[in-house]
């Protein structure tokens, strides 16, 4: 990517607690826009996946784009992708910067 | 604007 561009990055968190174990504020309508990671708390699936940090900015869950979807909407969307049986795994698409892309 | 307490929504996982 050029110096100027964001950089996005896809992780893949594997079910490995009995929780995800990650903390979001904003979203839709909202001084942040796009979902951010505020807490990542130890022992959940995040944690021991150890590619998220706290003030990434989620673009997509499961490829699903969380552009114009308000707090709780995202929130469901994550919390399903958690909860699914389909996949033993979430996959996120976070960037470090702040800025819609 | 939206209302304070919606700007601060936080949700655990």
């Amino acid at each position: 990517p050029g110096l100027l561009e964001p950089t996005s990055t896809l992780v893949r968190v594997a079910k490995s607690a009995s929780t995800l174990g990650i903390a979001i504020e904003g979203g839709a309508n909202t001084r942040q826009p796009l979902p951010r990671i505020v807490t990542i708390q130890r022992g959940g699936s995040a944690h021991n996946c150890g590619q998220l940090k706290v003030g990434q900015i989620i673009l997509e869950v499961n490829g699903v784009s969380l552009r114009g979807r308000e707090h709780r909407d995202a929130a469901r969307l994550i919390a399903e992708a958690f909860k699914t049986k389909e996949r033993d795994y979430v996959d996120f698409l976070v960037t470090d910067f702040n800025v819609a892309l | 604007s939206p209302p304070k307490e919606y700007e601060d929504e936080v949700t655990f996982f």
